[in-house]
């Protein structure tokens, strides 16, 4: 089974 | 204090039942210009930002930004009290801790005001960088929510690719297989019906059922949506609303082990 990207990966906390 | 009048209530209607299940609690953020939420699902691979513009009211006044933090499930329970028809003002004081929504009957010959509390939350925003994706089709939103639900009915991921050709949807499962291809259609009588791929470089992507099938709870509000892909981002799938903004969510792919 394919692994579940956090969005936090591609998008900055501001 | 912070005052939006909006004559086509079931437009706010449709938001809350496209989002309640997805999120939780969020601030609205209130300002002169319109009312902004963005917020994560409890896992944090979806987002949904909301922008209803001023312009789309039909009063709009904000005299200093808010933030209105507020119990979606608790909001849909108020706005589902509104009839369809219903013109729904939004009002709140700056210090307040509620928020009051007035349902006006088209014909005037029905008042109601509901009051509902507040919250404190703690916004975990996201910078969203400005992207050239790779890929961008519009399609007709009833057909996205049919290929979303007849799919998870097979798999629980799907890979969308992107071609100049068209949009193509694959999942696979213990049953079976299943592959729907929609191609460019820009020969129909309404503009609608139409499906458009603007392409700068193929793309293909796995992302979760579940999750495209609860942004598909939006399709009320756009005849048409917007899928933007590109490699190793999340898709953003996009309902305009008319004269007024748009309703988009993010969602991250998942990655080959």
């Amino acid at each position: 089974t394919p692994l579940q990207n956090n969005l936090s990966e591609f998008f900055a906390m501001i | 204090m912070f005052e939006g009048r909006l004559l086509q209530g079931s437009l706010l209607k449709k938001v809350l039942e496209a989002i309640k299940d997805l999120v939780t609690d969020t601030n609205f953020d209130c300002s002169e210009t319109g009312i902004a939420l963005q917020a994560m699902d409890s896992s944090h691979v979806a987002l949904v930002s909301l922008l209803l513009k001023d312009t789309g009211f039909d009063h709009f006044r904000c005299d200093r930004n808010l933030a209105l933090g507020i119990n979606l499930q608790n909001m849909s329970k108020m706005l589902k009290c509104a009839g369809n028809d219903d013109i729904i003002t939004l009002k709140a004081e700056d210090e307040g801790d509620t928020i009051t929504f007035m349902f006006e009957s088209p014909n005037q010959d029905k008042i109601s005001d509901f009051e509902m509390k507040l919250m404190d939350i703690d916004s975990e925003h996201l910078g969203i960088p400005d992207t050239d994706y790779q890929a961008i089709v519009t399609m007709p939103s009833a057909e996205f929510q049919r290929i979303v639900r007849d799919l998870s009915s097979i798999g629980d991921t799907a890979v969308i690719g992107v071609t100049k050709e068209g949009i193509s949807f694959s999942t696979g499962g213990d049953i079976g297989k299943a592959n729907i291809v929609c191609r460019q259609n820009t020969n129909v009588d309404k503009e609608e019906d139409q499906t458009t791929v603007e392409i700068h470089e193929p793309v293909s992507l796995t992302f979760a059922l579940r999750y495209l099938n609860s942004f598909t709870k939006a399709t009320a509000l756009s005849p048409q949506v917007t899928l933007s892909l590109s490699k190793e981002l999340p898709i953003v799938v996009e309902y305009k609303i008319e004269k007024m903004g748009f309703l988009r969510f993010y969602l991250a792919p998942k990655i080959e082990e």
